[in-house]
């Protein structure tokens, strides 16, 4: 059973990746993400994580027994269990095949809508309107998986729910308004059974529809 | 068949948003 | 042991993984990648390609037995088996780190840097020399990483290296002359090795290495 700590700033997706698969997995998992232990901008530019971890990017692992990994696909891999995995070959391509899918259509268009609702970003009307249509047309693809399944993979929760469910939080959370999200009710009832999972409540307690579309926050 | 690639849909602007990311993060943290 | 076809256009990188993987497990792997069996821009758009692939994308691939994968790095995990994939939870998290690292860390400013060289993108003086500094940052963590091994986890060829070196196939060929590439002695060193295995050979042919930075194609 992997026992370690998990660097990351508060509220990181990427780290609730790991965080939700340490709870299906009962891995020991201690979050390091504020002062003293860990303070993101200051203590990954330090020799000693650049020497655990060289880009001084998070969120990064390092197991009780030194073993460390960085990239959160991989650490929520580590931390998970088989079922979580994937148990056969054709399960654990799907679940690979899911985890692609929200790293390279839902992270980006994901982002450009929402950074700059968060000021995270500036505003840019286009990259914004072009977003809006990457966003349904991934809603589409998934509304249609989920048509006849409960989950993403077989009959549980898999790393595929996890990781797709947490690229999608912001989302959910800041511009997925009922109107915009109409057409895809398979894709919000799976939403919300995955975040009403106990395990997905431990970490990222109580997640709440977003009711009206944020605009961008100038 | 040297144009197929450039209908492969890659974000081109990634390390920009992960640059906002970072520094919008960091005075979070900061 | 699968057996099934891949569907892709000819000299696809994203396919080489999945064809290089099924060189080391024996996987029958039929290729359409060209008239009859399949056109790109029309075979990817027929409503039975669809249904089986909802966003018309390739690589995609589809099992004698029905079962249909799309997302590359699934697709090679599938053709694929266990030496490949990591045999263990901490050397299958390693693979998987490296898979994610490739996508998010060198697939972008590598297309960035390459593809204006290729006349299939405008060039865009600023972006390429972000991109080439990015690839430097690439070049650096994996030459510190391969100062010690041979390949990238553990003793033998995985996916990792399937991966990451056929991201970096253009780079190699198009841009990364002699003098860019002198500081980062172990990058090449083991791409060379990597390319040079009969199971990638046989996928890639010869690889030639740049010789003279590619500029934009007018």
């Amino acid at each position: 059973m992997a026992a370690g700590t998990l660097y990351t700033y508060p509220e990181n997706w990427r780290a609730f990746k790991a965080q939700i698969a340490a709870q299906y997995s009962g891995a020991a998992l201690k979050v390091a993400s504020s002062a003293p232990a860990f303070t993101f901008g200051q203590t990954n530019r330090t020799p000693a994580f650049l020497n655990n971890f060289p880009q001084g990017k998070v969120p990064a692992y390092q197991g009780d027994d030194g073993f460390c990994l960085f990239e959160s696909n991989a650490i929520a891999h580590y931390l998970g269990n088989d079922v979580l995995r994937g148990a056969t070959p054709q399960a654990s391509a799907q679940v690979l095949q899911w985890v692609s899918f929200a790293d390279s259509e839902i992270v980006p268009p994901a982002s450009t809508w929402v950074f700059p609702t968060l000021g995270i970003m500036q505003f840019n009307k286009q990259a914004t309107e072009q977003a809006k249509e990457d966003v349904k047309k991934v809603l589409g693809v998934l509304n249609q998986h989920l048509n006849t399944r409960t989950f993403l993979v077989g009959e549980r929760v898999s790393l595929a729910d996890i990781t797709v469910a947490c690229s999608m939080l912001w989302l959910y959370k800041q511009v997925l308004e009922p109107s915009f999200r109409q057409p895809y009710p398979n894709v919000t009832r799976w939403f919300v059974t995955c975040v009403n999972q106990p395990q997905f409540k431990t970490v990222l307690g109580e997640v709440k529809l977003c009711e009206k579309m944020a605009q961008f926050d100038a | 068949a040297v144009n197929f690639p450039g209908q492969e849909k890659i974000w081109f602007e990634k390390s920009r948003y992960d640059e906002a990311e970072r520094r919008f993060f960091e005075r979070v943290a900061g």
